[in-house]
């Protein structure tokens, strides 16, 4: 649990060629600990990323220093992970 | 649950649980639905698949499968409530299954990665919950698990997808290395008239038709394209939700080895990919409160392609 705790999940707009660019190299580190739910194709798509707690401030970094703007669409994973545990034994219990 | 009218569809189950469900669906429907073991998976559990068939032998067939990626829940919930719809359809003689199951037999696999769903169970570590892969052993030790939808025989290790094991998207080592994708694909290319072939996913909504290795047209573009857009606007009429439409290439993003290309490769032109509802603003991890909605405006997207194919033979 410790894990996942802190883990959000951010909406990256990009909005040039550069940019996709550069999240494509991005994903393609696949150290980075990065979960990609969307990816990297045009700039009418958002790419979605689920980010490890450990990676925020390099994320935020990166996003930055290449003028990539993003919003944050779920700010702590592990919340939905236990409202879905809780409901899931409550439905076992019924 | 002893009984599928008491079964909660409103809930994410486990896998023993859908698996009970499917016999309990099956005894209660045993004139008309048959339960196939199509083989195991690398953890050697089975892999059944839901057969509606009111007779014939190897009748033209529509193949629906979901839970190819483990943690898209939406689409197995989705599909343990579409098998109870078709059987209940099938039996109070609602328009159009019977006619549909009256020239054609039906395929539904529910968990087409049992392994990998199971590992989205696993407890105490939640972090699992988000595993999209399989569970077979790689080259990197530290690394398990391949993408099930990169591991086709439809120009495999093409743009899309990764051929490092640690990648969400590995492709694995060759085409079909997977126990998984050679038991679907044993199972369609052996029986030899599937006319139709569906698979669900979520994020994102989206119909999808071939090419997702290629920004080509598909030679079959036009009539996909018209097919998936009355599909979406039928779902559209349930709850407004609205889907994008168009190739996988162009409206998601460049895929090889996927199983929608490889099923229109063999001459399955009605093939068709989802992307269920789901905005991002919950992950993978829609409220259960939103299964039955989300898979009912999915059936009325299905039942149209379904119809469709009924009524267009090739």
């Amino acid at each position: 649990e410790e894990l996942i705790n802190g883990d959000k999940v951010f909406r990256i707009h990009a909005e040039s060629e550069s940019h996709i660019h550069a999240l494509k190299e991005l994903e393609r580190d696949v150290d980075s600990g990065l979960d990609f739910w969307t990816h990297a194709v045009s700039t009418e798509q958002p790419v979605d990323i689920r980010v490890p707690h450990s990676r925020l401030y390099a994320l935020k970094d990166f996003l930055k220093k290449n003028n990539i703007p993003f919003t944050v669409i779920i700010n702590n994973v592990q919340e939905l992970l236990v409202r879905e545990r809780e409901e899931m034994v409550r439905n076992a219990e019924v | 649950e002893r009984q599928t009218k008491s079964f909660n569809f409103a809930a994410y189950h486990d896998l023993e649980t859908i698996y009970n469900f499917m016999d309990t669906l099956v005894a209660s429907h045993s004139n008309l639905i048959s339960k196939v073991n199509i083989g195991s998976t690398y953890e050697d559990r089975p892999m059944y698949v839901l057969k509606f068939s009111t007779g014939g032998e190897k009748r033209p067939a529509i193949w629906i499968d979901a839970g190819m990626h483990a943690r898209e829940w939406i689409s197995h919930a989705t599909a343990v409530w579409l098998a109870d719809r078709i059987a209940t359809d099938f039996k109070e003689n609602r328009a159009p299954v019977p006619s549909i199951l009256s020239k054609m037999d039906i395929y539904l696999m529910i968990v087409a990665n049992p392994d990998g769903y199971v590992f989205t169970h696993r407890s105490p570590n939640e972090f699992y919950r988000l595993w999209r892969k399989n569970r077979s052993a790689t080259s990197n030790p530290k690394c398990n698990g391949v993408d099930l939808n990169r591991n086709w025989d439809a120009e495999f290790s093409g743009p899309g997808a990764s051929d490092d094991p640690c990648a969400e998207h590995y492709r694995g080592p060759f085409a079909q290395s997977e126990i998984e994708v050679q038991n679907i694909a044993d199972l369609i290319m052996n029986h030899g008239n599937f006319k139709s072939f569906m698979t669900l996913h979520s994020y994102k909504q989206l119909l999808m038709y071939p090419y997702g290795y290629s920004g080509n047209d598909a030679p079959d573009r036009t009539e996909l394209h018209d097919v998936a857009t009355q599909a979406s606007r039928a779902l559209n009429s349930w709850h407004g939700t609205i889907y994008k439409v168009g190739s996988i290439f162009h409206i998601i993003e460049p895929a090889s080895g996927a199983s929608v290309d490889w099923a229109y490769q063999r001459g399955i032109k009605y093939s068709f990919a989802f992307e269920l509802r789901d905005t991002g603003e919950y992950g993978f991890l829609l409220p259960a409160d939103q299964i039955v909605s989300t898979a009912r405006e999915t059936w009325y997207a299905l039942r149209y392609i379904m119809q469709y194919v009924c009524d267009h033979p090739y």
